[in-house]
């Protein structure tokens, strides 16, 4: 079955969607098949890889709270290789219409790991969470074998890392024991800039080997191909920000053959 | 009773916080009394005036939860005439906790109209909404008199925009009919840059005299302050950050002694 991914931070603007949009791309480009699950109400994933609101008929809101099929829920995008489960302001009840509901947790984990899951073609799913630590996070994390954790170059990001990382923890010692870090990504990172530099440092030196080599630099291009509807892979391939993430994906593949 | 204005918008990483802080401490600069309330459970407010998480005893949470008085949450922070109801992390199950509670979405409406609050020499109350429209923005909404809403001069933001304006029509026809909007703030504005240009235009084409005529620019300053715990007009006064929330203040205050 594939390789099933949280990008998940409650702190926001830190490049989530960002990641799981270029990531995925930059994955599929090498011949990976990639399956985008985006339960943040906001839409922002869907939005960024061309699927607008009114045509989004079946989304993760039907995934989790009808059960529907994977396969009846999946959109294709402009980019071959990698589909994409979007969402709608429809989710942003979500917290309290699930808190209703008894296995209210593992709703996403149960849909994601059916055997329609074992050949569909899927070799990493990324699932883009809102900046919360609500039920849809949860889920997020509870569905996950593994979270990647974007870290925005700045104060506030880094102060909230410890209070996500302890999350983690903590839904791993309950509904989801296997739950790894796939690693913390630094974002939006301006060597120019000492504090960028500071927190880069910081992060390093507190989490070592966890944190990604490869670094995401602050790169217009990323903030301007969403309007395009297309990932900056298409939008403009020879940019600083493709070239990141393509070296992401290489060095996620890299530690994923590994183990 | 001080006026009360919630900074909110379910987009992260906007300048929701920041404006909070800095555009409180620009105030409290020209003489107002100003309580700044942290809803959000990143507790970053909070953090960016120096109350340290281990001294926040009696918090947001208090105020919500147990019902305590103003009197008996706030704290004083470095900035004379500026005052601060903390958040901790216990804020993040409110939306389970609060939505057991039968009148759940007028809580901290109840608690900042009291009679205490007429004579506590507050002028203005800051709300500082975390990144959603669960039941603490609700709150927020529910218990204000008005909402900044900070717009990042970023695609997504912009995109992200009517559906909260949508939420706030929503609030105003049923919890709060005198729900009003403050303004539009841009945020982060980099004119030398196309995307942040547009941005601004098309906010400005669609929304007209919402928009604030003060701009925030991108100024890393902004981005320091916090880890000395200080609002950017201790930290770096003759920053471009810094007259940029003091030309902010001006205009609301303006605004307000007009209407
Ligand atoms: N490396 C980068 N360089 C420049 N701009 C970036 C970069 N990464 C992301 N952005 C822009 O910054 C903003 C925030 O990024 P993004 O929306 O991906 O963060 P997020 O964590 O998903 O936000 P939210 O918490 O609201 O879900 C977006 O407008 C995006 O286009
Ligand atoms: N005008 C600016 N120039 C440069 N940096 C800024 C500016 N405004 C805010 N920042 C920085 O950008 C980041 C996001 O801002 P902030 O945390 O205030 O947004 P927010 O909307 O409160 O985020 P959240 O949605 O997580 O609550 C912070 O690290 C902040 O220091
Ligand atoms: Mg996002
Ligand atoms: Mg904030």
């Amino acid at each position: 079955r594939p390789k099933i991914i949280a990008l998940a931070n409650q702190k926001g603007g830190v490049g989530k969607t960002t990641t799981a949009i270029n990531l995925g791309a930059a994955l599929a480009e090498t011949g990976h098949g990639i399956l985008l699950v985006d339960i943040d109400p906001q839409g922002n994933a869907s939005t960024g890889l061309g699927l607008y609101s009114e045509n989004r008929n079946l989304t993760s809101y039907d995934l989790l709270m009808e059960g529907l099929p994977v396969r009846d829920v999946v959109h294709g995008t402009g980019v071959s290789g990698l589909s994409v489960i979007p969402a709608t302001t429809d989710l942003s009840s979500a917290d309290l219409d699930l808190s209703a509901k008894k296995d209210r947790s593992v709703l996403l984990r149960h849909a994601l790991r059916r055997a329609e899951m074992n050949d569909a073609g899927y070799d990493f799913v990324l699932i883009d969470c809102p900046p919360s630590l609500g039920l849809l996070t949860v889920n997020g994390l509870v569905a996950a074998d593994s979270v990647l954790v974007p870290l925005q170059s700045e104060f506030y990001a880094l102060e909230g890392l410890s209070q996500f990382l302890l999350t983690v923890r903590e839904i791993r010692g309950s509904a989801n024991p296997d739950l790894r870090i796939e690693g913390v990504l630094m974002t939006m990172v301006d060597r120019r800039n000492r504090l960028s530099r500071q927190v880069e440092a910081d992060a390093r030196e507190n989490l070592g080997e966890i944190v990604f080599r490869t670094v995401i630099p602050r790169n217009v291009r990323l903030g301007e191909a969403p309007s395009h509807a297309i990932p900056v892979l298409e939008y403009d391939p020879g940019s600083r920000g493709s070239e990141a993430y393509r070296a992401l994906a290489s060095e996620l593949a890299t530690r994923n053959r590994q183990s």
